[in-house]
């Protein structure tokens, strides 16, 4: 239900909504998140655009992990096999050179890399490579019909028709929410179970009607 | 890796500052 490449505006399609700024937005999902009750692992803003054809599309905007505090990092849970760690310690590492400008090295995985990446922290990653057409897993839904999509309890993830809430489940996570806004829509995500909160939503809406 | 797109690195880079700090601080 996603789509592989990330959207580029097309001249011919309708103007989107102006860029706005990446620190606040990263402050907005800040905010969210430590200022909730509820004990949320990550939240992920989907910025509305339109792809090459002028289809809406929804790719990454911008993400804020919080990760497992409770649990503390030690014992947070991971059902990776030893070769899926490697696995992932070696992105890791790559995407940490890539940043740097510099090439992977001994100092490199002393800090940051070999600590093992946990299930929530991959899926995180992961995300960043997505996209979803308009209607197209959890967040499209949510956006295509203006209306928030709350998936409670590791059976409902488990059992939904969206490849997104269902990775999810296998990475450990036990609610997804998607709230709509007027250029995309904030996800959440928690390895608890979180029932329906309408101040949650109206939290989004405060912090996330950009045109104010 | 080297196909992240320019308009996540802030992400990314923020990401693995805050994984450095998580760890420093375990």
């Amino acid at each position: 239900s996603s789509a592989s490449t990330s959207a580029a505006p097309a001249s011919s399609a309708p103007a989107p909504a102006p860029p706005f700024n990446q620190e606040t937005l990263q402050q907005r999902l800040q905010a969210l998140i430590e200022g909730a009750r509820e004990s949320w692992t990550y939240a992920i803003f989907w910025q509305s655009s339109y792809d090459y054809s002028g289809a809406s599309v929804l790719g990454w905007g911008d993400g804020y992990y919080k990760g497992d505090e409770e649990k503390g990092r030690g014992k947070s849970k991971t059902t990776s096999s030893a070769a899926e760690q490697e696995h992932r310690k070696k992105v890791l590492r790559e995407l940490n050179s890539l940043i740097s400008g510099s090439a992977p090295s001994a100092d490199d995985s002393v800090d940051a890399v070999d600590e093992e990446v946990t299930d929530t922290e991959w899926f995180f990653l992961v995300s960043m490579t997505q996209s979803f057409v308009n209607g197209g897993g959890l967040p499209g839904q949510a956006f295509f019909n203006s209306s928030p999509v709350w998936v409670a309890g590791a059976d409902s993830l488990g059992s939904s028709t969206c490849e997104r809430a269902r990775q999810g489940q296998i990475f450990g996570l036990q609610t997804i929410v998607c709230i709509p806004s007027e250029n995309g829509v904030v996800e959440l995500g928690s390895t608890e179970v979180i029932f329906e909160s309408s101040d949650l939503m109206n939290k989004v809406r405060v912090l996330f009607n950009f045109s104010n | 890796p080297s196909a992240v797109p320019q308009a996540r690195k802030a992400s990314l880079a923020r990401f693995l500052e805050k994984r450095k700090e998580r760890m420093m601080n375990a």
